[in-house]
């Protein structure tokens, strides 16, 4: 463990939490991909299958379970308790447009062609780009609450802390991980221009981000 | 350079 991955988990970790709490207090998810959460949900699903099977450390076994559990709490809220509130005519993104990609570069490209590993690579590749429906959403409304926007500043800063913890483990520890680590490089991409909008809209005290 | 088994990351 290093400060770089600590502060990923956090940063995850606080994202996680400012959305399940937006909606909670909001009693709405408005403005909200429903199609990214179950994304993210399967992303943890597929990841954390050896839960039960491999111990690595206390707080390894802790934060998957909370992971697991609000990630699902979120869905839940989301299609079930306030599904009134759905916005589902801007959710439109094709998510099978990124699921068959992502299912046959993981059956493609992978460390061993067992049931485990696979899935664990389909995670790691739909990890990636599971915030499309959001960020899709996003330039369809034209604009996102500032709470939203915050959800998605740490979310994309906890894979760049990834990268972070990523060469800091070469260097130490000889470690490298070329799935996670290429598939973590995208996944941040994906983000720039949301971090540009991010630091010269919202931070500058916009109420809401508009789009240009 | 290795790759992790298991998989000790988030």
């Amino acid at each position: 463990m290093n400060v770089f991955r600590l502060a990923g988990d956090v940063s995850h970790l606080v994202a996680i939490i400012i959305l399940l709490v937006k909606i909670w207090r909001s009693k709405s998810c408005a403005g909200i991909s429903g199609k990214s959460q179950v994304l993210f949900a399967l992303v943890f699903t597929t990841r954390y299958l050896d839960l039960f099977t491999v111990f690595i450390s206390a707080y390894n076994t802790i934060m998957k379970v909370v992971f697991l559990a609000m990630s699902y709490a979120t869905v839940y809220l989301i299609y079930m308790r306030f599904r009134n509130m759905y916005d589902s005519e801007n959710d439109t993104f094709r998510v099978e447009f990124l699921l068959v990609p992502v299912i046959g570069l993981s059956f493609l490209e992978n460390y061993a062609f067992t049931p485990l590993e696979i899935l664990w690579t389909f995670s790691i590749f739909l990890e990636a780009v599971a915030i499309m429906p959001q960020l899709f959403m996003i330039t369809k409304t034209g604009e996102a609450e500032s709470i939203t926007t915050h959800y998605l500043f740490f979310l994309g800063l906890y894979r760049a802390l990834y990268i972070a913890n990523w060469v800091w483990r070469y260097h130490t520890e000889e470690f490298f991980d070329q799935i996670a680590v290429v598939s973590g490089v995208v996944q941040t991409i994906f983000y720039c221009d949301f971090f540009y909008l991010y630091v010269t809209r919202v931070l500058r005290g916009k109420a809401k981000m508009i789009l240009p | 350079p290795s790759q992790n088994s298991p998989h000790d990351e988030l």
